[in-house]
């Protein structure tokens, strides 16, 4: 089981609509997949349709001896599970960390799912922050998808989060968590400074960047208000095309061991 | 001296946008102002030309006892000071939480220029996140004013937002802080689901929200590639208008006192 962290500190990249769009687009191909909300903020249960109440979140695992297995819920999609975040998350932040091994207490969770071979990739959509909940994900993940838009602040989040990468890499937390990929979000071709943007970012980091951008499309926000993924809600549209692309492209780079 | 925290824990919803360009209007209205970028990484003060060196933020005031005044910069701006943020803020995160007193801490930090009346108005920029920074300036503040995007996951963010304002206020942390005001961002009026968050937004709460809405524009993201304010940069356009027009509305809700 490949554990992918979709992460990047700065707001409002297209996280969530990544984890959402992924997750699903791999299901619908084939993939046995698992999406972990690691926001307290839930915004990738309830734009899948499973807003959680208080207890159904990773926190009382994650804090204290609650079982993995009791979080684990099945969606309409038959290959896609989902462990849905909910406020009560937002605690870890303090409680995690006054336990000695905070940063790996997550890795430490998932690792019977990855003995189990019950999955083939969980997802885990983090935060906009630098706090516990993303560092965690970060010590836990095989590979960092960075989603990001193509705007002047995106490209410092971009040196900021290569570089906690980085530090997770080297420091020994994580050695052999890998750059999984960059992936241009809100993209709109018609102005000059997005399209002198993707070329900074593909001049720096080349095949790292997806070859394909998602498109800036109001269907996105649009499926996230009817809870359904883009490939339920506007199969055809630019935004759905793109993401079923990246699934593709992702699938395509994946080490057939 | 009203201190004014532009808070939204939701992403990329124009927070530092806002904190750059209704700071500069309101300076070059003649208003005194001092700009407290509170965000780790900084994106307030980059986006003014103020990217700050390690020991030039808030941190070593909020966990130390450096004087407060040696952190304090002039701009360009006549009637605009800024006090930027470094990634060492990010350490307040962990650190303030371990002392007594720690949501009340950057209160009492700016206690002293509440008495000097060096300043009419202290604009908070805040991470998007639910911590302790975040926390602080609500805890410090007389108003809070909320930028949301017109979508989806914006109207969920909303409603958290003003609850975290109504448990600040009636927990006792800080009574008197009001809701300043509710400003829509990024807002484009030919996509239906945009005017109908918005329309949604008015009818919840009415005069709270400003009657202007900020208008998507690439001016913003250019204006901050060049480390301009909007009013610098492209002074005729919709979205410096928008904010020239919000800081007059802003002056005009102000108690004469
Ligand atoms: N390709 C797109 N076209 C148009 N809107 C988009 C696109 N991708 C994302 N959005 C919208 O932009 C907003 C931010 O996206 P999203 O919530 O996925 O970002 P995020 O990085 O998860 O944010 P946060 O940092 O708050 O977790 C959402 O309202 C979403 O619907
Ligand atoms: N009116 C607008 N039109 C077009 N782009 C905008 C507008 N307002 C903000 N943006 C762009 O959207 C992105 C997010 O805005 P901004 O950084 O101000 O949000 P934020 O809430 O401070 O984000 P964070 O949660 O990461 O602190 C930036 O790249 C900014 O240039
Ligand atoms: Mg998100
Ligand atoms: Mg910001």
């Amino acid at each position: 089981m490949k554990i992918i962290a979709i992460a990047n500190q700065k707001g409002g990249v297209g996280k969530t609509t990544t984890a959402i769009n992924l997750s699903t687009c791999l299901a619908v191909a084939g993939a046995r997949v698992l999406l972990l909300d690691l926001d307290p903020q839930g915004n990738a249960s309830s734009g899948l349709g499973h807003r959680a109440a208080e207890g159904q979140s990773l926190y009382s695992v994650l804090t204290g001896d609650d079982p993995l297995e009791g979080k684990i819920q099945t969606t309409r999609f038959e290959n896609l599970s989902i462990i849905p975040a909910q406020m009560e998350l937002a605690g870890c932040e303090v409680e995690l960390v006054r336990s000695a091994n905070h940063l790996v207490r997550l890795r430490e969770v998932l690792e019977p799912l990855k003995r189990e071979r019950r999955f083939d990739y969980l997802l885990i959509d983090c935060p906009p922050s630098l706090g516990i909940l993303m560092t965690s994900a970060l010590a836990a993940a095989d590979g960092l998808l960075i989603p990001m838009q193509c705007e002047y602040f995106g490209l410092e989040g971009l040196a900021r989060i290569v570089d906690i990468h980085d530090q997770i890499a080297t420091s020994g937390i994580n050695p052999s968590v890998t750059l999984e990929g960059i992936l241009m979000t809100m993209y709109d071709g018609r102005t000059s400074h997005c399209r002198a943007v993707v070329e900074e970012v593909r001049r720096a980091f080349a095949d790292l960047v997806y070859p394909i951008n998602i498109p800036r499309s109001i269907a996105v926000a649009e499926s996230q208000s009817f809870e359904k993924a883009l490939l339920e809600y506007d199969p055809h549209g630019k935004a759905s095309q793109a993401y079923k692309q990246i699934a593709e492209i992702f699938l395509s780079r994946q080490d057939p061991t």
